[in-house]
């Protein structure tokens, strides 16, 4: 673990009498390892082992009697302060339906990130209405009315090669007139620099006005994470991030990249293929992670 | 010699966060690096003009030392199509059914994800854009069950080819891996001797993790090729080069895109080239 390679590396730097700055510099070369093992990005890593550098320094490390025990509680209260606060809700609006609308890259889980939150309002007594804004991919719209019948929620199909705003735009009418408490925009997976496929997601964020874009990315992404997210946020001004497939073993540096980036909240991570698989975010769970 | 520039630490440090940024890893980054650094101290190499070639160069070594084409034979080959969820699986098999078959050879699917929704109706939706028949069962089925029966009718169809598509599934899940054997078995079974490739598709999005995936799914069942896929968009994919130079396995294929047709064999010289564009 983390902890045991730093305090390796201080024994050994102690071992010639009393730390200073350049000894905490040779443990920092470990954190810095172990998160880029971890996925963070490398230019995310740079400033974050800096920030510590500055904490450790400032905060009695070289006279410690445990320096890699103290690095690494600075370094874990920075991941978990730097992640933002645990449970961040989706604040659903009063007297109207709430609309949540799901973007993101190929693949990364959004359409069954649909469902998983359609069933959590459904049990918390709201109305729920999926709307099938996927017409591109084989099958996509299938998939979203199978997972409605699944769950036994109301969803609002298409037919392949109807335009994603037309069909969003019919859902948030249909919403509107059924009094359905919350509305969920399934959109199709796309790559952050297509600029016709990003244009049609701004179309569609001007038709019907979403109380919250969220980002749906998968924790396995590596350093790429950064010019992803960076994109979805700076086109449509994301609400908040969900994190998919945490259940596997990838480490999730993706986590700390994409909130560095956006400053936008983790609001909950995806914990499986089933439909009740997701949870809120909890920072220091993740924080852990990364570590190791 | 003038107009020479030496390499220094500064120069070493710019490459090293262009790999790490490819996804190379901390790992075969410092390796690489290390060997360079040898050569620059046993005055092998001393132009930073020649840097680049130099990298490029030990990638390019450890890419093609285990490459190999698709293989097939004279009777019938079966394609095992593997990875975790989301990474291309069933695309790809759709690219593939078509490249096979413009190529000439006889061409037929096995629906074998009976587990996610809608998963058989967007392969049979790929199999006929491909032009290809696609055998499948009805939702909750025996994976094993339709492998058998689309080797059965892969050999009264006088098949070439049958391309199995399955599951996404967590490498970590040992109950999905135990699936995943089971299904292997059934191949092993009916076509003993058999030219066949187990294919683990890979997002080139994906970090660190590919490598752990790689591992577990080849101690499983023993994988044959790499397909990297969503190399359209700005992920390099530098973990296959870990995962060649750990696991000896080669990328056969790269998918560049959502279209029938953006399915490439795989490269080494352009793959290396683009890592350091
Ligand atoms: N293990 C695991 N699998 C997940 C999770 N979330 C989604 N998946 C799986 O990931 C795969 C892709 O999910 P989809 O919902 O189709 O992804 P998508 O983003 O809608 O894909 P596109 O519409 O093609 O962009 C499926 O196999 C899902 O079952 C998760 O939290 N854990
Ligand atoms: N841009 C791009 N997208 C791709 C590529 N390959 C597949 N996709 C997209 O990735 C998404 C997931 O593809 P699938 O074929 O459903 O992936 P899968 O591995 O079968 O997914 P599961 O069966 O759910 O595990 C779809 O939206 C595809 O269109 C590629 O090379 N480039
Ligand atoms: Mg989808
Ligand atoms: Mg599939």
């Amino acid at each position: 673990s983390l902890s045991d390679k730093l305090e390796k590396v201080f024994k050994k730097l102690k071992g010639r009498g009393v730390l200073n700055e350049k000894d905490v510099d040779e443990g920092l070369k470990e954190v810095r390892m172990a998160l880029l093992e971890a996925d963070v990005n490398f230019k995310v890593v740079k400033d974050f082992v800096q920030s510590v550098r500055d904490k450790s320094v400032g905060s009695g490390v070289l006279d410690s009697l445990t320096p890699g025990q103290q690095v690494v509680k600075i370094v874990y209260n920075e991941l978990v302060g730097l992640m933002g606060e645990t449970v961040t809700r989706i604040a659903l609006v009063p007297n109207r339906p709430t609309v949540l609308m799901m973007v993101g890259l190929q693949g990364s889980g959004k359409t069954t990130t649909t469902g998983k939150l359609g069933r959590m309002f459904k049990k918390g007594g709201r109305k729920v209405l999926l709307v099938a804004a996927d017409t591109q991919r084989p099958a996509a719209i299938d998939q979203l009315v199978t997972l409605g019948k699944q769950l036994n929620i109301d969803v609002e199909a298409s037919e392949p090669g109807d335009d994603p705003v037309e069909v969003c735009k019919r859902g948030l009418e249909r919403a509107n007139r059924g009094a359905y408490g919350v509305v969920i925009l399934d959109t199709a997976g796309r790559l952050h620099i297509d600029d016709s496929l990003m244009d049609q997601l701004s179309s569609v964020k001007a038709a019907v006005k979403p109380d919250e874009i969220l980002f749906v990315a998968d924790s396995m992404t590596g350093q790429d994470a950064v010019k992803v997210a960076k994109s979805f946020d700076e086109k449509l001004d994301i609400a908040g991030v969900i994190l998919t497939k945490m259940d596997g073993d990838a480490r999730g540096g993706a986590a700390l990249s994409i909130r560095a980036v956006t400053g936008k909240p983790i609001k909950f991570v995806g914990m499986g293929e089933k439909l009740d698989a997701i949870e809120p975010f909890f920072p220091d769970r993740v924080a852990s992670r990364i570590l190791g | 010699v003038l107009g020479k520039k030496k390499i220094d630490d500064a120069l070493l440090d710019e490459i090293e966060e262009l790999m790490i940024l490819s996804d190379l890893g901390v790992e075969t980054t410092s390796r690489i690096i290390s060997s360079v650094q040898e050569k620059v101290r046993r005055n092998e190499l001393d132009d930073a003009s020649l840097l680049k070639k130099e990298i490029k160069e030990q990638i390019r070594a450890i890419l093609v030392r285990d490459s190999a084409p698709l293989r097939y034979g004279t009777s019938l080959a079966v394609y095992l199509v593997i990875g975790v969820n989301g990474v291309g699986k069933t695309t790809t098999i759709g690219k593939m059914a078509s490249m096979l078959k413009s190529q000439g050879r006889k061409v037929i699917l096995g629906a074998a994800d009976t587990f996610r929704a809608a998963a058989a109706e967007q392969l049979v939706l790929w199999g006929e854009r491909a032009g290809t028949d696609v055998i499948r069962h009805k939702s909750g089925a025996d994976p094993g069950a339709v492998v058998f029966d689309a080797i059965a009718a892969a050999r009264a169809r006088e098949q070439e080819i049958l391309i199995i598509d399955t599951a996404g599934r967590l490498h970590t899940k040992s109950n999905l891996m135990e699936e995943l054997k089971k299904i292997n078995r059934v191949i092993e079974r009916e076509l003993p001797g058999e030219p066949r490739e187990v294919l683990l598709v890979l997002d080139a999005t994906t970090g660190q993790n590919a490598l752990s995936q790689a591992k577990l799914f080849n101690q499983a069942v023993g994988v044959t090729g790499i397909v990297l896929t969503k190399l359209d968009g700005t992920a390099k994919g530098g973990i296959i080069v870990a995962i060649a130079s750990e696991l000896g396995i080669p990328v056969k294929m790269v998918g560049v895109g959502e279209k029938i047709e953006d399915l490439q064999p795989f490269d080494p010289n352009e793959f290396v080239e683009a890592l350091f564009d």
